[in-house]
């Protein structure tokens, strides 16, 4: 990984000294190409790494530290600023859920391209929350995907938590709409919203998002992002966050070998905290965000 | 940079910046940009050394990538083609089988579908509806059911039926996970049991929108079970697919369909020269 990379850089270092312009240059160079090779946007990468020069610059070749060791210290400091703190325990959002879930119900959203795993993600959250001892409801508000209700429906039943029923014909903020009033009535204390995949750049549907949002007042929007995207979780996190708002990101499908660049670059763009990560296609394969972990991870 | 006259340093990380932004990945940019460089080292005809000339020149040098193979959909003559498509978690799999059937149905061919995903919830349900609209059969199982199993019912269906295509819906694997890559690996044996040398089209759905993770989705399948060709679904948003350029350029797998929308007419043929137009625009 980059550890190894940075290792032969330096090498030929020897004794005391300043790191040299062409030691810097060198090292720059491996953590720009470690980063693209992790999928981090081409444009955050540059800020980032010329964040670690101006940090470098002018070291000296300190006490214990190897020169290697240094600059990967900065890289690992400047990733830690950037992706934010890890969830201190009992810090992490109302009754330890990293969400807030003060609403009477609490409104969460989920949004987020095609494909990328929201209405997984949603039965994993049912679960998670109704672990939490909460009182929850699922809304299908997703009307164009083939069997996106079944779907929805059959994780509700694996984890016993019910689904809006919605007679066809409603369109998603009429079911949305309908849905809250009866998690209202019914002084449920959650409602998980299952939006439908769309593009970012598709006005029509991302104004469909707006209208829900100021419907029904979230507590939380979550925008769902793959772990395997690549250069574009940039334009669409900063038309998501752009267009509709969004509290926080999940990051789904970390159980495989993507390295999860792309979390640094919606970080950067939104400035929104990871608040949870998919790890599985089980409805318990949920876990809270741990941003030393991605930064091992985008590092190689 | 359009006014600039030299081909330099910056002008050559716009390029790379095109390319990586497109991720078309640190591996292949790197290697066009030398031979790119190393063309343009001779001063050739003067309107080289300007942007067009430079980013003509940088087409060809893609457009070569894609050459020499062909991205027609393999065809069995003696009898049934099976046509067994795979792919990471929700690239578009069960979506582009739909829009595929509906393609083939309108060049007359008789076809059906086989609810491989006997996993997910919803999958049957999904490619029923798919079937319905693309107005071809269907042959499924319970939830559960192994999928090899669900493999030879239809082959058994398509022989019976004179079916001119099967087409066959997997669950969707991460290529990390070793039993199902195993799983994968079982229902490829068992079409080739049924009709010879099925699966004759192993098809990878690679979302566009993926980085350089699907390289190495591409080099796992295709070490696995062998992939024969590549759709590109999801190339109707901004993300550029760069990445089928590192796949040609690696593994020498032609991309040979495209997804472009939700909708049953959305895949096309898999044009280079218009593929290497939008990358570089
Ligand atoms: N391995 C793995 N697979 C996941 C994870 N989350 C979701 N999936 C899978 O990804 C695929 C897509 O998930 P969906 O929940 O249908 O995605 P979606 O965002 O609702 O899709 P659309 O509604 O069509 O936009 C399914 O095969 C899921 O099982 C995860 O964390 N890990
Ligand atoms: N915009 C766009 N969306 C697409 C395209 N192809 C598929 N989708 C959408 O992507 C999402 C996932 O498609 P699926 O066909 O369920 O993907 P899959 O690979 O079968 O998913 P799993 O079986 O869960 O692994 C759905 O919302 C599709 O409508 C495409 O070419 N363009
Ligand atoms: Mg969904
Ligand atoms: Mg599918």
């Amino acid at each position: 990984g980059i550890s190894g990379k940075l290792q032969s850089v330096f090498k030929k270092l020897r004794g005391r000294g300043k790191l040299t312009e062409a030691n810097i240059n060198d090292a720059m160079r491996e953590v720009k190409l470690a980063l693209l090779e992790a999928d981090v946007n081409y444009l955050v990468v540059k800020d980032f790494v010329e964040a670690v020069r101006q940090r470098a610059i002018g070291r000296e070749v300190a006490g214990s530290l190897l020169p290697a060791q240094q600059v990967i210290k900065i890289v690992h400091e400047e990733m830690a600023k950037l992706m934010g703190p890890a969830p201190l325990a009992g810090e992490t959002g109302t009754a330890g859920t990293q969400l807030n879930i003060d609403g009477k119900p609490s409104v969460i959203m989920l949004v987020g391209l095609q494909g990328c795993g929201k209405t997984t993600t949603c039965g994993k959250l049912a679960f998670f929350l109704k672990n939490k001892g909460l009182t929850v409801l699922m809304i299908p508000a997703d009307t164009r995907r083939p069997a996106a209700g079944e779907q929805l429906e059959v994780l509700g039943r694996e984890v016993g938590v019910p689904v809006y029923s919605t007679a066809g014909g409603k369109n998603p903020l009429q079911i949305v709409e309908d849905g809250v009033r009866e998690a209202r009535e019914r002084g449920l204390d959650a409602v998980l919203i299952d939006t439908g995949g769309r593009l970012h750049i598709d006005d029509e549907l991302m104004n469909e998002l707006a209208e829900m949002r100021e419907m029904v007042s979230p507590q939380e929007v979550l925008l769902v992002i793959d772990a395997m995207t690549g250069q574009d979780a940039v334009k669409e996190a900063s038309e998501f966050e752009g267009r509709l708002g969004v509290d926080g990101v999940i990051l789904t499908k970390l159980d495989g070998d993507a390295r999860g660049g792309a979390a640094l670059s919606v970080r950067k763009v939104t400035g929104k905290p990871v608040k949870f990560v998919g790890v599985g296609e089980r409805t318990d394969a949920l876990e809270a965000f741990l941003p030393d972990r991605i930064a091992s991870r985008i590092l190689g | 940079i359009r006014s600039k006259p030299a081909f330099d340093e910056s002008s050559l990380g716009q390029l790379e910046e095109i390319l990586i932004s497109a991720d078309v990945g640190v591996r292949t940019s790197s290697r066009l940009l030398k031979k790119l460089s190393a063309s343009l080292a001779f001063p050739l005809k003067g309107k080289e050394d300007r942007w067009e000339g430079v980013l003509s020149v940088l087409r060809e040098e893609m457009l070569d990538i894609f050459s020499g193979r062909s991205r027609e959909l393999i065809t069995n003559a003696d009898g049934l083609t099976v046509v067994l498509v795979v792919g990471v978690n929700g690239v578009g799999k069960t979506t582009s089988i739909g829009k595929l059937a509906n393609l083939l149905r309108g060049q007359g061919k008789r076809v059906l579908l086989a609810a491989g995903d006997t996993f997910r919830a919803g999958a049957i349900e999904q490619l029923e509806i798919w079937a319905k609209s693309a107005g071809v059969g269907i042959v499924k199982q319970k939830y559960g059911v192994d999928p090899s199993a669900v493999a030879f019912d239809a082959v058994s269906a398509c022989l019976a039926r004179g079916i001119d295509v099967l087409i066959i819906d997997t669950a969707g694997r991460l290529h990390t996970k070793v039993n199902l890559m195993e799983e994968l690996k079982k229902v490829k044996r068992v079409l080739g049991k049924g009709v010879p040398g099925a699966p004759h089209e192993i098809l990878l759905v690679v979302d566009a929108t993926t980085g350089q993770n699907a390289l190495i989705q591409a080099k796992l399948f295709h070490s696995a079970v062998g992939v024969s060709g590549i759709a590109l679904a999801k190339l109707d948003g901004t993300a550029k697919g760069g990445i089928v350029a590192a796949i040609e350029d690696e593994l020498a797998i032609p991309v040979k369909l495209v997804g472009t929308g939700e909708n049953l007419e959305d895949l096309q043929s898999f044009d280079p020269a218009e593929f290497v137009q939008a990358l570089l625009n």
